[in-house]
């Protein structure tokens, strides 16, 4: 699975990931 | 809590000590969000309990890209019902040395 950081500029990190397939809401 | 389409959870245990605490976001109902929104799985993010304004992270989250200015509040509201139910379950808890 692929993870990417952004950094705010004012400092903070979001760490940017899949959604786990459990946490998926059936459509 | 309103069902914002957004949904806000721990991203670690809590362990009803910590001030900043690590939470994860992520669009469950993409129809709910008045912007354009493009899907970019799910944000993890520190928060802390005690100094911090949910509709400031919201807002940072809205100038970093992942959501339209439109839905700061949708976004900034999921955070605070979040927020709201891990600062009442701490409150409930009792700690064990007690």
């Amino acid at each position: 699975s692929s993870t990417t950081q952004v950094v705010h500029s004012a400092g903070r990190r979001f760490i940017v990931s899949p959604v786990p397939e459990s946490r998926l809401k059936d459509q | 809590a309103e069902d914002t389409g957004v949904r806000v959870e721990l991203a670690e245990e809590d362990d009803g000590k910590k001030s900043s605490i690590a939470l994860k976001l992520w669009v469950e109902d993409p129809k709910k969000l008045k912007g354009k929104y493009k899907d970019n799985g799910a944000i993890e993010f520190s928060y802390d309990l005690e100094k911090e304004v949910p509709e400031d992270v919201a807002q940072e989250m809205v100038e970093t890209g992942f959501f339209h200015e439109s839905d700061a509040k949708i976004v900034g509201k999921s955070i605070r019902d979040r927020v709201s139910l891990i600062k009442w379950k701490r409150e409930r808890t009792i700690p064990v040395t007690e």
